[in-house]
Parts: C-alpha cells; sequence; structure tokens
C-alpha cells in the first residue's frame, strides 16, 4: 500500500496544530496564548503562523512592521524567527506582504508554508505551535499530509450553531490516513464578566458548544476562555489576565 | 477597450453586496438584519447566502434542514428560494451538502453562485442582499467582475488591530475597473450592555474602527451594532432587539 512519506521538522519535538472550522472563533489568540504560556513554563517555543488568509501573529505581538532577517546556513539561506515573550515566531504576513490581497492558489500555500516549517531557522525546540488557516480545504489537507503533525486543537465558540462549522474542523483530524490525534477542544468567548461585577457572567455567545463537540469527538474539552476586553489589546496584558483566570490553559500540556 | 459584459439579474432592481476582510465579524448576521429590516419595511426582497466557506443563512431562519424544491418555467429548470419574515432566501448549503468539506476552486464557486443569482426564481425584487464569502480571493473577485453589483457593505468589528482585514475587503470595491460603489462600512459588536446594567457600555471588541475605515475610503459609518446575546439565538428576537436599539439600521436605504 502506497503511503505518503511525511516531512519531518528536525530539532523539533512536539508539532501542535490549531484548527478552526471558520474564521473569527479566536484560533490566532488561542495559538498566541498556548505559545507564550508554554514558553513562560520554560519549554522551547516555535510559533508558526500559516494563517494565509489573515495572518495575524506580528500584530498581536505588536511586531507588524518589523524586518524579517536571513542568513546563509551551510550553504542554504535560512528565516530568521522574530523572538518576543520567549516565543520564536514567523508569519506569512512577513513572507508575502500581508497588505496585499493575495490569491492563495495550492502550489503557492505550499511554497510559503513549507518556507515556514523548513526554511526558518527554529532551532532546539519543545513544541512548535501552529496557527493554521481556518476552514478545512485542500490547503489544510495538503498540510495535513506532508508534515508529521503529533496534534492538532480545534477552536470553537460556545454558540450551538456554531458547532456544525467547527464539527468540520474537528472531522478533518478524524480522516484515518491523516493519522493526526485530535488533543481537544478550546472552547473561547465562553462568557464576559464586566470587571465592576465580578459575580456576573453573561453568555453573550451562547453555551455548551464546546463540552457538545468534545462528547461527539469522544476527546477532552481542554479550555473554556472567557471575553476579556485586554486579550484584543495587548496580548501580554490579555494572557496575563486570562492565565489568572484561566488555570485550565496551564493544564493542557 | 474591452470591457467585461455584467450578468444583469433579471427582475431584480438593487443589489447589494454584504462583505468583510475576514470571517467571524458578524457578516451574515448583518445580511440577514439588513434584509428582514428591508422586508418589515415593505420591499420585496432575496437573500442570497453566496458564503460558500460556511452559509449560514438557512440555520439563522431555522430552516437548515429544509429541502430545497425546483420546478420547470418556460423549460428551464428553477430552484424555488426558501421564504421566512417576508425574505426570500436560497444557499449554498441547500445545493452543495454543507455538512461535507467541500474543496471549492474556482469554476465550482462560479457555477454555485451562477444558480443561486440565475437560476432561482426570486420574482420581482427590490433589493437582492448577498451574503459574500468573507475575504478577498479570486472567487470575489470574480463574481464582482460577473455580475452588475449596485453597492457594497463592508462590516468590521470595532478592534483598531482588525481594521487591517477590513480594509482589504473595502479596497476589493475602490479597483476602478470593478464600479462598484462603496456605500458605507457597518460596524458590528461595536459594545455589550448587560441587562441588568442599561447605563453601562463595555467595549469588549475595542472602538473606533468602523468610523477609522468610513474616514479612510470617504465613506458613511451606516451603523453601529451592539452585542445582542439573541442575536446568537433567534434572529427574528435578535432583530427586534437591535432593532429597538439600532435606528440607524432603518436608515441604511
Ligand atoms: N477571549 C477573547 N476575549 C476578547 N477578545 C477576543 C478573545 N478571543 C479573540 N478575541 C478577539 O476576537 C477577534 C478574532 O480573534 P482571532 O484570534 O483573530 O480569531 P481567528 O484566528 O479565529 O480568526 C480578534 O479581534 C481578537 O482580538
Ligand atoms: N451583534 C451581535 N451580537 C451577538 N452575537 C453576534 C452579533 N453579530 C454576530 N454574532 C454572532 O457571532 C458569530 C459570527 O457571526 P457571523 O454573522 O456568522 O459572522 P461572519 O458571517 O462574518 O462569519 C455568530 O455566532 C453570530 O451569531
Amino acid at each position: 500500500m502506497f503511503t505518503i512519506e511525511k516531512t519531518n521538522i528536525p530539532h523539533v519535538k512536539h508539532i501542535v496544530v490549531v484548527a478552526s472550522g471558520k474564521g473569527g472563533v479566536g484560533k490566532s489568540t488561542v495559538s498566541v496564548l498556548l505559545a507564550t504560556t508554554l514558553a513562560r513554563k520554560g519549554y522551547k517555543v516555535a510559533l508558526v503562523d500559516a494563517d494565509i488568509y489573515g495572518p495575524s501573529v506580528p500584530k498581536m505581538f505588536g511586531m507588524d512592521d518589523e524586518q524579517l532577517m536571513a542568513h546563509t546556513v551551510d550553504g542554504e539561506e535560512l528565516m530568521i524567527p522574530m523572538e518576543k515573550y520567549g516565543v520564536k515566531f514567523n508569519s506569512v504576513g512577513f513572507i508575502v506582504n500581508s497588505r496585499q490581497a493575495v490569491i492563495w492558489r495550492g502550489p503557492l500555500a505550499a511554497n510559503v508554508m513549507g518556507q515556514l516549517f523548513t526554511k526558518t531557522e527554529w532551532g532546539e525546540t519543545d513544541y512548535m505551535i501552529v496557527d493554521f488557516p481556518p476552514g478545512t480545504g485542500d490547503i489544510q489537507l495538503s498540510a495535513l499530509q506532508q508534515y508529521k503533525i503529533d496534534a492538532a486543537i480545534v477552536v470553537t465558540i460556545p454558540q450551538i450553531l456554531s458547532v456544525n462549522d467547527a464539527r468540520k474542523g474537528a472531522d478533518m483530524f478524524s480522516e484515518q490516513k491523516l493519522n493526526v490525534p485530535l488533543l481537544g477542544i478550546v472552547e473561547n468567548m465562553s462568557w464576559f464578566t464586566p470587571q465592576q461585577h465580578p459575580d456576573e457572567k453573561y453568555y453573550i455567545f451562547g453555551k455548551d458548544g464546546g463540552q457538545m463537540l468534545a462528547s461527539e469527538f469522544n476527546t477532552k474539552l481542554l479550555a473554556q476562555i472567557p471575553l476579556i476586553t485586554e486579550v484584543g489589546e495587548a496580548v501580554e496584558e490579555g494572557n496575563n489576565l486570562l492565565e489568572k483566570n484561566n488555570e485550565t490553559i496551564n493544564k493542557i500540556f
């Protein structure tokens, strides 16, 4: 039987893909949160912003206008990743001018994602977190077939109505031949507690979607992340608040 | 000079595209709100759910499991649109099994969108609202080149950081040769007011992004829509609350 030989990424111990069924559920936010949390625990972390449709990792780190550098190592030109809060990161947004509306086709997407994975000097890495393009098209499938991914996390909002979209995201990993274990579901935007009313919880985006999806796929609900204004404004401040709020994020690994 | 002959959609007076730079900002919600508001004012309204990546209009109307019917008119087979709250609608989700993860390529997308526009029996229509696929790829560009679109609305959230994505959406219409007038910007998820604290406003997703984008493109900020839990749960209930809250929605046309 013919099996696809997967590309291994040298010096990286674990590769975790963060995926979603549709955009805007907080997948990039969760990717950044996961990466910075792991870095804070002392792990060597690489964050690959492979979200070709809307790479937002650089601006979440406040480094949108930075210039990526490259240098030659053993005759091969490698990009030098950016670094902040103990996380090394590279982004589609640095390789392709993210102000342009790029027409993404399979070969271009595979080429650019390949550069992020194998033409970036990541160095010894414990966890590589991959902020995946939202949705479930052939671009996502090809990447999952090509690289050895150790685990996947699917991000959803609590809305029962939007669980349908998230389900497609989770389905993508249960493809037998893909062999990518679904680590669990992260439910984001789970409730909102106003600062001046710490005992109140408002379920603006519904309830229970994360648990329903986790049960359906026989996997864990890894965390429920509330809406916190600072998360959208300043990643470090947002992450500090989320960590106080959310001991579970710390338990994911 | 060679100009593309645009396809006119018979019996439809005005076609308005509702677009966004990225998913999850509420484009489908705004499309549904706009359609039901116009229907309530007595206009004949058609809602085209062309959001191929995540068609959500049927479930917003609670008609996800309905079967689309077709009949033959003058030898041509036409789909009969669904109808609710005075709005006629058809969706990619009825034509293609939306539970499947479809690999969307240009020709397939153009074919399915073409069926929604020209193989659906819309009848005499004052306003056709088009829930566009999010983003700015060649699928969106091809549709804008092919059909005569009278106006475009771009939906954004207030986050200054996400205005970059919305800007690409607005840029798409300012392409000289496309000739699609940008009617204005709708800012969604502008604040949250807890029911028990009607004097408080929480800017969970930031502030000012909509106005900033409107000024940049020399167009109007048509409306600011607050976060209202019922919007995600029951479109009619949500729309009633939004209309009380938001006289501006009524002034868009
Ligand atoms: N828990 C949260 N609290 C407040 N804002 C959030 C939260 N999660 C995400 N956001 C905001 O919601 C928007 C969408 O999040 P993002 O991570 O870009 O989603 P995705 O990657 O799924 O498209 C961004 O403006 C982000 O700052
Ligand atoms: N003003 C609002 N208040 C509360 N929830 C909203 C509002 N606008 C959108 N939503 C919810 O946010 C999610 C994304 O909205 P949707 O219209 O599907 O976005 P898009 O079409 O841009 O992907 C849905 O769960 C929807 O119910």
